[in-house]
């Protein structure tokens, strides 16, 4: 009983701030928790490893949209574990609050970190719509351990009645910034990101396109719903899976796409990949013979790698390589440099705003078909340059110049990393 | 182990479920209510009334306190704000919940309610 003695309810709000707008407080100051399911807490009603599997989804859950990481941790000494779920009836496990049964209390959670299912409960797992979802009672409870309080708001996770789980139970915007509140919003750079450009065919005939928002960083990739304002559910997911025979920690990304030519490129280091979109896999040979990967001073005379990153400006059917302060433009159709150029990346792209300018090693430059306009990311920051659409409304507005750098962020929502050991 | 003499366990007894008791009167309403942190102050368990007392009907805060304790927890229920332990207020009450109270100030209603050890004045340690 006494281990319980401190772990009452959250008591009065370490943030004062925190309280008054009911949102809760912090209650983890790292950024990597380890959690395990109690050796002598297991549920009666499902498989142990099904039991894990739904907790390791209900933290990967919330690590999907907080800068936290969650790891399962199945060695460490019992009091070193941060949040530790376990099963019970009645009175159990030497806690203080005692299930009821089956019915009404189903689960509770203490601040710092013990999280308890009611196993008189009927908990299922997420493809059964009968029962309680252990899942959607866990999302809640690590909710709580996290410091979120009860809100009535329909849609949250934390309301403190169980509604039956939809068919695709995920944390909705609001839950979202409920948390970012506490632990802050997701930033770190990227190693390049792109719109894949789709074309197929209409029921009539007619070539339709589309395309598809990625954001890779090492060996994870996420696809961004721009119309939904955040990741794909489940992402970041590992570039091995999603894009066969594509390196990790790729420089760059170009799409060549002229009437006669479709072709796409991965870069990183020395060499270059060319990706084959039909057969979904990178080539090892394509149609001319070529073996993959190749040297990039091979299929790119006069450009120097490593590289930092490259677009290709498709009017003027130009592929622009960034490599320190430099930028090389690359005629695809000459196969070679411009004469003027390398160029600075100041001359090429000079900055709207006196010394607001990445001037260097940029991550990425991506042209967004969402937002028309490119981008030159670097670190947690991007300067979207000046396109035709800016020039009416700002005439002294330098042509490509580099409005003011934003917060990635505050673009593209909820691109957070998980731990490694949930990317499997 | 559970323990069982049947070579197939067949004779292990399903742990009859138990069930958690409806809500279903007055004292169990006010348990919930001082429990889920709905009760401002401690909310004094009154025993069940046994017909009009000498001193006439009970007066005071209880009543009232309860009233608006009711009220507050029907208000965000969106159920009608009557203050009376009405049929689809006890209904609400009896559905499945998670055990973290609702509301704020928590250790105040924590404190009373019973089987929950006396607030810890202070800090939390953080020791486990």
């Amino acid at each position: 009983p006494k281990r319980f003695l401190h772990m009452l309810p959250p008591g009065p709000p370490q943030q004062p701030e925190a309280a008054s707008h009911g949102g809760g407080s912090r209650a983890f100051s790292k950024k990597t928790l380890t959690w395990r399911l109690v050796g002598e807490a297991y549920s009666s009603q499902l498989p142990v490893d099904e039991q894990r599997f739904i907790f390791r989804l209900a933290f990967r859950m919330w690590s999907e949209v907080t800068p936290l990481h969650f790891q399962e941790d199945l060695g460490a000494r019992g009091a070193a574990v941060d949040i530790k779920l376990g099963f019970g009836r009645g009175r159990h496990l030497g806690c203080p609050r005692v299930f009821d049964g089956s019915g009404q209390e189903f689960a509770h959670a203490w601040r710092l970190g013990d999280i308890h299912f009611d196993d008189d409960e009927h908990f299922t797992a997420p493809s059964s719509d009968a029962g309680l979802s252990l899942l959607k009672v866990a999302v809640h409870e690590i909710g709580h351990v996290l410091g979120l309080p009860h809100t009535y708001r329909t849609g949250s996770v934390m309301q403190p009645n169980y509604t039956p789980q939809g068919p695709a139970f995920e944390l909705d915007w609001s839950d979202r910034k409920a948390i970012q509140k506490l632990y802050g919003v997701c930033e770190g750079s990227f190693d390049t990101a792109f719109d894949w450009v789709r074309k197929a065919r209409g029921r009539h005939g007619e070539v339709t396109v589309s395309f598809s928002t990625y954001f890779f960083r090492n060996s994870w990739y996420w696809l961004y719903e721009n119309r939904n304002n955040r990741t794909r559910y489940g992402d970041p997911i590992q570039i091995l899976t999603g894009w066969r025979g594509v390196p990790t920690h790729v420089d760059a990304f170009v799409h060549i796409w002229t009437w006669r030519r479709d072709e796409r490129y991965f870069f990183k280091g020395h060499q270059y990949w060319r990706y084959d979109s039909d057969k979904d896999q990178a080539h090892t040979e394509d149609e001319q013979g070529r073996r993959y990967p190749r040297p990039i001073s091979e299929g790119f005379p006069g450009i120097p790698s490593p590289l930092d990153t490259a677009f290709y400006e498709r009017r003027k059917q130009l592929v622009y390589f960034f490599k320190a302060s430099s930028v090389f433009a690359f005629d695809v159709n000459r196969n070679r440099v411009l004469e003027s150029y390398p160029k600075k990346m100041t001359e090429v792209f000079p900055g709207v705003e006196p010394r607001n300018h990445p001037l260097r090693s940029i991550d990425s430059a991506y042209y967004s078909y969402a937002h028309k306009s490119l981008f030159l990311l670097k670190g947690s920051s991007y300067w979207r340059v000046v396109n035709d659409r800016d020039q009416p409304r700002g005439p002294w507005l330098p042509p490509n110049g580099l409005f003011p750098k934003r917060s990635i962020s505050e673009k593209w929502f909820d691109v957070c990393d998980v731990h490694t050991s949930t990317l499997r | 182990e559970t323990l069982f003499h049947s070579r197939d366990r067949s004779d292990l007894e399903p742990t009859p479920l138990r069930r958690a008791k409806p809500i279903a009167d007055l004292h169990a309403a006010q348990r919930f209510l001082s429990k889920y942190g709905w009760a401002e102050g401690p909310l004094r368990m009154e025993a069940a009334p046994r017909g009009p007392s000498p001193e006439g009907p009970p007066q005071g805060p209880s009543g009232a306190a309860l009233a608006a304790a009711v009220r507050r927890f029907q208000k965000v229920n969106a159920l009608p704000a009557s203050g009376k332990l009405d049929l689809a207020t006890l209904a609400t009450m009896n559905r499945p919940r998670c055990g973290v109270p609702d509301t704020r100030p928590l250790l105040q209603a924590a404190a009373t309610s019973p089987g929950t050890p006396p607030a810890v004045p202070g800090p939390l340690p953080r020791a486990r």
